[in-house]
């Protein structure tokens, strides 16, 4: 499904080379649960963003679902990514205009979806993130982990092959926390794959497979432990 | 030194409003250091931008060191605003142009405190933050962590007499999480005034009082109990 060789990224910040990731190698079949967990700029970002299409690597080969995406050009990148991906932003990139709502209906609006079953789908949604008082309000008129919770509910409302989530529970407490997890564990389990970063030891430890990234580098993986 | 007094805030969407904060009075003395918790949605972050002069309550007042803060018009509430409150964002709120010591750097520059001065403080700041080697990047070619820690250094770096931190921790590993807290906590030893807001129970335990919110109210106030 997943299958990642020997990753490099490096990024240039004036004469200076950042190595973000290094020699990074792995596969998750359809499915997967894991968790990456590590440091601050250990570089799990970075890598969420690569297995999402949002960034390419400087060297190796990522295909996704046999199709080797490294080759692919952008526009071809972001097809895929928009069918078959659901990502959730560490920064959640709410679209300021748009309510809650509006928000969460984007990627059925994008996929021509019917008004009728966007509108069925979205309320469920809200339902599920505990938003249903807040569907009218605009990012700037939501708290931090309301935002968080409307970024989650956008990323899964497609129904999408693969979820990755950076940092979905960093502006939750304990309760909000578990009740977003159990919503992506439960498309998990419809077949969906799952990756979760996270810096909480307590979500990281939910899932079936646990990474851990050291300066850019898979320093632990359960897995093949 | 900080003394609210049935601060009600309400916040108008359309037709609806919305009681973001409820009868709440609190007072902290100089060189307090207290935690603020609860679930997502509770007020937390309303009060604490009406603590910092950044959101004015609908009702009630707040005594800033003796001053009626709520008396005063806009431009004299961002004075003091900037000259005695350093505030950690709970979206950071960094200049996207400025690089991360030119983001640290930006108060002393408004107060015009001398370059020499400037970049001593600015290079002591960012080796406290762990960020030395990350100087020269700008938000964007920053880890969710490394901008986090920006936020804190340059809401620090004018040694205000209030420092209020929503959620400082909320994208940090527990050690770069721990380092941080340690860093607000010696500026609390010093005398100036620590209020977190957080979801991570061991940071809010390490508070002196503890309080708790529920549904625009103070639930729990360990200092009352
Ligand atoms: N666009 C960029 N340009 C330059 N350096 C970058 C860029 N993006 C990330 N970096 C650097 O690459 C490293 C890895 O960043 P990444 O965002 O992947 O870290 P992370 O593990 O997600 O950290 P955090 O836990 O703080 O979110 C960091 O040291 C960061 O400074
Ligand atoms: N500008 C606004 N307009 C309308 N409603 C708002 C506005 N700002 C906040 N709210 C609402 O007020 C309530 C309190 O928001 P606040 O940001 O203080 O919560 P919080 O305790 O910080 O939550 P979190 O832990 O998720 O950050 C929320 O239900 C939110 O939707
Ligand atoms: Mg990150
Ligand atoms: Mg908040």
């Amino acid at each position: 499904m997943i299958d990642l060789q020997a990753i490099e990224r490096v990024f240039e910040v004036g004469e200076e080379q950042v190595h973000a990731l290094h020699r990074v190698s792995l596969r998750f079949a359809a499915g997967a649960y894991a968790s990456i967990m590590g440091p601050s700029g250990s570089g799990k970002s970075t890598l969420l963003n690569i297995i999402g299409l949002l960034d390419r690597p400087t060297e190796g080969r990522y295909r996704l679902d046999q199709v080797a995406t490294t080759e692919l050009d952008d526009t071809e990148q972001a097809r895929i990514r928009r069918h078959q991906i659901g990502f959730v932003f560490q920064s959640f990139h709410l679209v300021p205009r748009l309510t809650a709502a509006q928000n969460i209906e984007l990627p059925l609006v994008l996929a021509a979806v019917a008004p009728a079953e966007r509108k069925q789908r979205v309320a469920a949604a809200l339902q599920d993130m505990d938003l249903a008082d807040r569907a009218d309000h605009r990012p700037d008129q939501l708290s931090g982990g309301q935002r968080q919770r409307v970024a989650i509910a956008r990323a899964t409302i497609m129904r999408p092959q693969v979820i990755l989530a950076d940092e979905p529970t960093g502006n939750l407490d304990h309760s909000s926390g578990s009740s977003v997890l159990e919503t992506l564990e439960t498309l998990n389990r419809q077949g969906i794959s799952l990756i979760v970063v996270t810096h909480d030891p307590e979500i990281g430890q939910r899932a079936r497979r646990r990474i851990r990234m050291v300066d850019g580098s898979i320093a632990e993986d359960s897995e093949s432990a």
